[in-house]
């Protein structure tokens, strides 16, 4: 199982449909300061279902939607997708036959928000099963945003626990 | 089940004590668990000692000794069940050179088990890439992907990581 | 007083601006009292808006242009009243290549004003530097401070930046 | 007014009398990741009153003394002396014929602590009216510890005005 690409429309400061396909290895996304690379990372947290607004840094979840800049007006819906592929049985029984999931998450400045699986709608509980299945595990580690690095040393011995649930 | 975690608990416990070793180039480190006699509810500690060092507090431990410690356990989880995918933004950044260049080494290793996605500025890391991704923002507030089958060193310009000029 | 906060105020703010504008190459930032008719209780809220992009909150400034608007703030301070020394550890982490060369401009144009002593993994910020203390630990838990009289190549093997091997 | 140098003794990781001299522009401090950078930045802020221990990161104040290594034992003091000089007449008048001014911070095991200006016993009052007046405002923005720049930022509208009162 792994990612095959990730499509970022009207999320945070990607206005156009962005592409960004994923070999297996080390991929690096490099760039100056502020030009979009934690919101890369923002889009693939998102996605997955991240619930949060103050992880994924604004105050309404409405704030992921791309609010517009000096040569471009704000948007009125944020959507991505991610696809992931080389599936071998490590999903619920219902998508086994597929040999590629994709995974779309959208939301409205009405405040509507959808979550489909290979275009079909769904809800977020069908995504977080497909994920924990996949042993992407939502609450894991599998994302670390940045300066948050020491966020598995810092939480509660409690906390900890999920780190070993999680992988359990 | 009680059996399950405690099975994962002490291979997560191993793998971390061997990445800490390899990183710190020796020391120690280990999980322990608060309540022993109560396994499903029982919290965890961290125990981190650098070589030749006494131990102490986790907070007393510098910035880039908090970031490889922080990591061997990251990484002990996905030895212990691998992930499909992990995404790392700027986790490099605390590190001194000789502790990038462990970095870099023992992700590679890693990339057996998992997919990373790594942001960074380090130029280091940039080189052990296997594909590279540059946004760019010529038009303020909009992120865009520069293909980057440049050389390097033009690709390092068209993303502003190098002036031009 | 009154009069007193107010006038540093304006002094702080407007050097504010005119640094905020120099680090992002344009934008613009100011401080602004949440409550003008009672001066001396009133909180102070930040707007910062890098060029071309709109305003939003702090918050969703990228690592490296929350640091850039918070060194423009402290370093407004400095304009303001003049503070004898400044420490500063690790700061330019987040930047990137051409705001660290901004970083290190401004920098030495402030040595005018005040000392400034800065820990820095970053060999930019070094070559920068007037003096140059190398720390190490050759004696493990033992921090021993190292002579920078040696040619800027061997005296970096010296305190393990790059590996003499 | 500046700063010449700084003397640690007993402090962290420095069990042997260190002295680092400041000379005026840039001073550099580099090394290996772990081998004492922050803490000559600890020892700074500790000898100009620094109470909080958090701040120190350790849990007590007995945490900043030179807790011992494989190689040395535990000492039972640690001491740092910070030397003020070019005064021109920026400080309180009881100090103003001296052109320079030591300060010195010590802690015993027995938790026991001593301040001291140019040798003289005095209060933790009397190093900080001497900051103040010296435009170092031991609240103040003069340092910024590792990972902290954002503190400044995000700290509420009330605590920014710290900022300005500090200065004026
Ligand atoms: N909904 C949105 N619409 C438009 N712009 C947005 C939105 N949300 C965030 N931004 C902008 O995104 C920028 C931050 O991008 P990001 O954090 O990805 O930068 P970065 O490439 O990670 O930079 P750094 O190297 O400094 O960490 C900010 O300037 C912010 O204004
Ligand atoms: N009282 C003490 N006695 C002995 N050692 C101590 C004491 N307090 C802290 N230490 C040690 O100091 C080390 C941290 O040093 P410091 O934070 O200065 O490193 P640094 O040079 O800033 O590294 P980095 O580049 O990673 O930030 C830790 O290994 C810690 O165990
Ligand atoms: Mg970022
Ligand atoms: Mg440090």
């Amino acid at each position: 199982m792994r990612l095959r690409k990730i499509e970022i429309f009207g999320f945070k400061t990607f206005p156009e449909k962005t592409i960004l396909t994923f070999q297996p290895g080390i991929t690096c996304i490099v760039g100056p300061n502020g030009c979009g690379k934690s919101n890369v990372v923002d889009a693939i947290l998102w996605v997955m279902g991240e619930q949060s607004t103050k992880t994924l840094r604004g105050e309404r979840m409405e704030d992921v939607i791309f609010f517009g800049c000096e040569t471009r007006k704000t948007l009125g819906m944020a959507e991505v997708t991610l696809t992931i592929g080389d599936i071998k049985g490590e999903i619920p029984s219902r998508y086994s036959e597929y040999s590629e999931i994709e995974i779309t998450r959208r939301l409205f400045r009405s405040g509507e928000s959808e979550y489909l699986i290979n275009k079909v709608p769904s809800r977020l509980k069908d995504i977080k099963d497909i994920l924990i299945d996949a042993g992407i595990g939502f609450k894991g580690h599998s994302v670390i945003e940045q300066g948050r690095i020491e966020k598995i040393l810092t939480s509660t011995p409690e906390d900890r626990r999920a780190i070993i649930e999680d992988t359990a | 089940t009680k059996e399950m975690f405690l099975v994962t608990f002490n291979i997560i416990n191993e793998k971390f004590q061997q990445l800490f070793q390899m990183f710190f180039q020796g020391g120690s480190a280990r999980l322990i668990l608060t309540d022993e006699n109560n396994v499903l509810e029982s919290g965890i500690e961290i125990f981190a000692q650098p070589p030749g060092k006494k131990v102490s507090q986790l907070a007393l431990l510098s910035g880039g000794e908090k970031a490889l410690t922080a990591l061997s356990l990251l990484f002990a989880t996905f030895l212990a069940r691998p992930t499909p995918f992990c995404v790392l933004d700027e986790i490099d950044a605390p590190l001194d050179e000789s502790n990038t260049e462990r970095f870099i080494r023992t992700l590679r290793d890693m990339t057996a088990f998992s997919q990373f996605i790594v942001v960074t500025h380090n130029k280091r890391t940039m080189e052990a890439a296997d594909t590279l991704y540059g946004v760019t923002m010529e038009d303020a507030g909009v992120s865009r992907l520069v293909s980057v089958n440049l050389s390097r060193r033009e690709w390092a310009e068209e993303v502003g990581l190098v002036s031009s000029a």
